[in-house]
C-alpha cells in the first residue's frame, strides 16, 4: 500500500458515495446513466469473486463489500425506487457493444485461462469503458449537473492515481501487470476531455454544458 | 506465481 493506491481507493469511494447521496438527497437520478451503473455493478461482481475463495486483509474485504453493495444500491435506486426520474430516452447506449467485445478480448488476452482469472480480466477491460454510456448521455443532453461532474471527477481521478501506484510498484516492488496498466491508461484517457471541462468550467463556478 | 493477478488491488 502506497499513498497513490490509498488516495486512489478513497477517491473511488468518494465518487461512489457522492453519486448515491446525490440520488438519495434529490430523490432523482436525472442525468445519471443507469447503464453505466449496471456495468460498474457487473465489474465489481466479476472482479471480487475472490472474496469467496481467499482472505487478503480486513481493509481489502471491507472495501470490496462496500463497492459491491453501493453499486447494487445505486442500480436499485435508478431502476426501482426512483425509476420515474430515470431518463431512459437519453440513456440509449447499447450495452452489448461493450460487453460482447470485452468478453471476447478477456478470453483471448489474459494471464491465465481459468474461470476466476478470465472474469477478473473481463472486469478490468469492462471497467475501462464502463463510463462510456454516461459520457454518451452527457453528450446527447449537452449538459451535466455540477454534482454529477464531481462524481465523474473523482471516478476519473481514481484510475489516474492507480497509474501512479503502478509506476511506484514497478520501481519499488518490481510489480508489473500489463493488462491492468493498458486498461488503466485507456480508462484515464477517456476522462481527459471531461477533466479539461471540469477544470475550465466547473471549478470556476459554471455549469458543465457543451457547445450545441 | 506470476500468472495469478493481484487481488489486493481494488
Amino acid at each position: 500500500m502506497n499513498i497513490f493506491r490509498l488516495t486512489g481507493d478513497l477517491s473511488h469511494l468518494a465518487a461512489i458515495i457522492i453519486l448515491l447521496l446525490k440520488i438519495w438527497k434529490t430523490r432523482s437520478c436525472a442525468g445519471i446513466s443507469g447503464k453505466s451503473q449496471i456495468l460498474f455493478a457487473l465489474v465489481f461482481t466479476t472482479r471480487y469473486l475472490d472474496l469467496l475463495t481467499s482472505f487478503i486483509s480486513f481493509y481489502n474485504t471491507i472495501m470490496k463489500l462496500i463497492y459491491i453493495g453501493c453499486a447494487y444500491a445505486t442500480v436499485y435506486l435508478i431502476y426501482m425506487k426512483f425509476k420515474a426520474t430515470y431518463d431512459g430516452n437519453h440513456d440509449s447506449f447499447r450495452l452489448e457493444f461493450l460487453v460482447v467485445p470485452v468478453g471476447g478480448l478477456a478470453c483471448l488476452v489474459n494471464h491465465d485461462f481459468s474461470f476466476l482469472e478470465i472474469l477478473w480480466t473481463f472486469s478490468i477491460y469492462l471497467e475501462s469503458v464502463a463510463i462510456l454510456p454516461q459520457l454518451f448521455m452527457i453528450s446527447k443532453t449537452g449538459e451535466a449537473e455540477t454534482i454529477t461532474t464531481h462524481y465523474l471527477f473523482f471516478l476519473g481521478l481514481y484510475r489516474a492515481l492507480y497509474l501512479f501506484n503502478w509506476i511506484w510498484r514497478f520501481y519499488f516492488e518490481g510489480f508489473f501487470d500489463m493488462i491492468a496498466i493498458v486498461a488503466g491508461v485507456v480508462q484515464t484517457i477517456l476522462y481527459c476531455d471531461f477533466f479539461y471541462l471540469y477544470v475550465t468550467k466547473v471549478l470556476k463556478g459554471k455549469k458543465l454544458s457543451l457547445p450545441a | 506465481d506470476d500468472v495469478v493477478t493481484d487481488k489486493d488491488e481494488l
